[in-house]
């Protein structure tokens, strides 16, 4: 039951993969599990759609966690959202109202590969564990094999280096079929959150440049509403910003290239904290952090369905 | 201990160049040091003003600190034993279940 699992502990994979199993079992009104193609050693990509089950066409929110492997609090934080989004469900208006007219498509481990080799091997790894054929290294920046100003800008083109943008956009196994999933689905798919850590910021487009998006107004509206709901649970203070201005630029990221492939509202989180354990954020923060973001999702999302075009 | 007590010794630090000189000797020694960077996210980010935080294991630290010393270059020490804080965070139950 939801009750079971301890959603204030870091999970390793096999237990987030059972974990989705099950709610695929017991939420079958709620969510439906599915597998969207295969990681670079065979894992399968799981994806959790969530959202009280119609056949009417519904807009979607795509939402994804863990993209670079030692950022445990991203697949964390995604358990939480669905954990509150299924108990909340009957009790809160927002919650009740999001999940009747969204789908929400979450991704709680992107980079399954990584996340493993994270708990097994190296706490710190990042990218993928794809192998390069002339070079010992291994590994792609998997939010730098996007194809959005790809390898230009805040990318490497050495294997060895943790920025690595890959030998060619998309080479990822789990980048191509999240890439394709969300260019199957564009036209309903209305909003992308990414989560990653640790900085403390709300960042939306653009990554790669210095340049104002289009649709800017609503955009930046939803971000400070985001951050200062946020700040109203424990007062921790976030950022916001386009993501080249506010953070670094850095091309070939995920959130640019779903802004690019017209998904309107594009955004990426940089949870807890700001160094103080930077990636080791421990297991009793997983709360109050999880707490405060789920309010700022839910801003972000209530504030697309009823302010934004 | 968890990961065969690999990051035992290891720190992780906290450094702001104040000019342009300071930054192009740090991405120097990051090179030669092959740290880890923690942020920013690529050590071609690093200039004068920017948040560096770089975990660096035990044998190479005291190389970076005499360096730092002699640089006159200011640091703070984020985290002083990266094992002990990796332990520190985790609950027993997940420590056991996961060795």
């Amino acid at each position: 039951s939801l009750s079971d699992y301890n959603y204030e502990l870091y999970h390793s994979l096999e237990e987030i993969q059972s974990w989705m199993q099950h709610l695929n079992q017991t939420h079958s009104a709620f969510i439906q599990v599915f597998s969207i193609g295969r990681s670079y050693e065979g894992r399968p990509l799981f994806i959790l759609k969530l959202g009280r089950k119609s056949r009417a066409y519904r807009r979607a929110v795509w939402i994804d966690c863990g993209i670079h492997a030692r950022e445990w609090i991203g697949p964390a934080f995604c358990q939480w959202f669905v954990r509150e989004a299924l108990l909340t469900y009957k009790t809160d208006p927002a919650m009740r109202k999001m999940l009747n007219h969204l789908d929400f498509y979450i991704m709680p481990v992107f980079n399954v590969d990584g996340y493993h080799f994270s708990w097994t091997h190296d706490r710190f790894w990042r990218k993928t564990r794809s192998r390069n054929s002339r070079f010992r290294c291994r590994g792609v920046d998997a939010n730098r094999n996007w194809k959005v100003k790809w390898c230009d800008e805040g990318a490497s083109v050495h294997p060895c280096d943790d920025t690595y943008c890959g030998p060619f956009p998309e080479s990822e196994p789990e980048v191509k079929a999240v890439a394709n999933f969300l260019r199957k689905h564009r036209k309903h798919i209305r909003a992308y959150l990414s989560f990653h850590a640790y900085a403390q910021m709300l960042l939306y487009p653009y990554s790669y440049k210095y340049a104002t998006i289009p649709n800017f107004s609503c955009v930046e509206t939803a971000a400070y509403k985001a951050v200062r709901a946020l700040r109203s649970v424990h007062g921790v203070r976030y950022r916001y910003g386009p993501a080249s201005q506010t953070l670094y630029v850095s091309s070939g990221n995920s959130m640019d290239w779903a802004y690019k492939n017209g998904i309107p509202y594009a955004f990426a989180f940089e949870l807890r904290d700001t160094g103080h354990f930077g990636f080791l954020l421990p297991e009793m923060l997983i709360k109050p952090t999880c707490t405060e973001t789920m309010l700022a999702v839910k801003n972000i999302t209530m504030h697309l369905l009823q302010k934004c075009p | 201990h968890l990961y065969n007590n690999r990051y035992a010794g290891d720190k992780v630090i906290r450094l702001i160049p104040q000019t342009e000189e300071e930054a192009h000797a740090l991405k120097k020694m990051y090179h030669q040091l092959k740290v880890d960077l923690w942020q920013p996210g690529s050590i071609s980010y690093v200039s004068e003003g920017t948040v560096t935080d770089v975990h660096i294991p035990q044998n190479a630290s005291r190389t970076l600190l005499a360096f730092l010393q002699e640089a006159h270059i200011q640091y703070k020490i984020l985290i002083e034993d990266l094992q002990k804080a990796l332990e520190n965070g985790s609950s027993l139950r997940t420590q056991r279940n996961r060795r």
